[in-house]
């Protein structure tokens, strides 16, 4: 079973072109290992994305380096599923 | 025993199963069980026909799950099946709309994505297919329909999330629902409900050109949202795919509405800002009944329009 331990989701907030280009060469490297939550970049819209815990620091540091404001949304995506997980466990108990 | 059920909580493929058991049980006039096919690791795909007779009455089709990890619209789902089942003969519209008009409703439409989601990796999106050359498995649903296949905003990589597949209805699970779609021949409506972002979108998304049919679409979206906000003020903008998100192509409401099936829509439901698609299960209920709303008046404004 895949592990998020650590993993963060990250709300990015583009505001010009330029972060919108530099989020999109990002998503099209599928070796940055970063899974955009959702699609199409604007600065309108906020970009989720969730960020291995390994690939964390380099990430923020490069939103940084380039003036890309953002969020963490989820501190530890995996905490969230243990409950999610815990929540569902218990449902069936109470069905049965 | 449907109204046991807790609606309030997340289940596994297995239960969202019997549950769908349960409901035809509990409404035999009403609802059937269509098996579609199989997906590609050979489960049973399962629409529900709500039909009081006739033969190829015109229809309503109503998919959820297409991308697995996106938890909130199968549970929306499987509460949006038995408030029709309940509703029919009490709520007029409903009742007056299933006296003209089929509903299908796919809970689960890619139930192996949806299984893995449960065993294996929570965050999975795509099909469960092996790639032929890559050790990555998976194509995107939502981008493997036969509508700008291959063009823009799909990613020919296997191990991308927008992989759009080796060519268009590759992914079985696709091919089923547009062998009904093709084989029934009388759909007037096509509606898909992923999550999350509080969007109600028409075509197109593999262009930003604007569909024949736009300024209707636009307002029967608007109309839509209208209801759905009502109820818990939840925000959602309107919009062509293309012009409201990216250019995205292979998308099933582009290729419904190229087929001829103008009351063509895709849902993206709601997102606290939050959690995105890890949703919370306290969540589901008042997404479910705010949706249903949007979903009713659609219904109601295609049983009014018949082309």
């Amino acid at each position: 079973e895949e592990l998020f331990n650590g993993d963060q989701v990250l709300r990015v907030l583009p505001e010009s072109e330029d972060h919108i280009q530099a989020l999109k060469e990002l998503e099209e490297d599928v070796d940055s290992e970063l899974d955009f939550w959702n699609h199409g970049f604007s600065t309108e819209r906020p970009v989720d994305i969730r960020v291995p815990h390994d690939s964390l620091y380099a990430f923020k540091d490069f939103l940084m380096e380039n003036n890309i404001p953002f969020t963490v949304m989820i501190n530890n995506v995996q905490e969230l599923l243990d409950e999610e997980r815990a929540e569902m466990v218990n449902n069936e108990g109470l069905e049965r | 025993k449907t109204k046991s059920f807790n609606f309030a909580a997340y289940h596994n493929l297995e239960t969202i199963y019997a549950f769908m058991d349960t409901l035809v049980a509990s409404h035999p006039s009403l609802i059937s069980k269509v098996n579609i096919g199989s997906s590609y690791e050979n489960r049973p795909m399962y629409a529900l026909k709500f039909s009081t007779g006739g033969v190829s009455r015109p229809a309503i089709w109503v998919d959820a799950g297409i991308h697995a990890r996106e938890w909130v619209t199968q549970a929306s789902a499987v509460w949006i099946a038995n408030k029709i089942a309940s509703d029919y003969g009490v709520d007029p519209s409903v009742t007056s709309l299933l006296g003209q008009m089929d509903i299908y409703l796919m809970i689960v439409t890619n139930p192996d994505g949806y299984a893995f989601t449960h065993t294996s990796n929570r965050m999975w999106r795509k099909t469960r297919s092996v790639n032929a050359g890559s050790s990555c498995r998976g194509a995107d649903p939502n981008r493997n329909w036969d509508a700008g296949f291959g063009g823009p905003g799909a990613s020919k990589d296997p191990c991308s999330d927008s992989y759009h597949g080796p060519y268009a209805n590759s992914e079985v699970e696709v091919k089923n629902v547009v062998d009904l779609i093709k084989g029934h021949g009388n759909f007037k409506s096509f509606i898909s409900i992923h999550s999350y972002s509080q969007l109600l979108m028409y075509p197109y998304g593999y262009t930003c050109t604007d569909v024949p049919d736009k300024s209707e679409l636009h307002a029967v979206g608007t109309a839509a949202i209208k209801e759905l906000t009502s109820l818990y003020n939840t925000r959602y903008q309107v919009g062509s795919i293309c012009k409201i998100i990216y250019q995205a192509s292979g998308g099933s409401i582009d290729w419904t509405y190229n087929i001829g099936i103008k009351y063509s829509f895709a849902f993206e439901l709601r997102d606290t800002g939050f959690y995105g698609f890890l949703l919370p299960a306290n969540q589901i209920l008042p997404t479910a009944e705010e949706t249903w709303l949007g979903l009713k008046y659609i219904m109601g404004y295609v049983r009014d329009h018949p082309y």
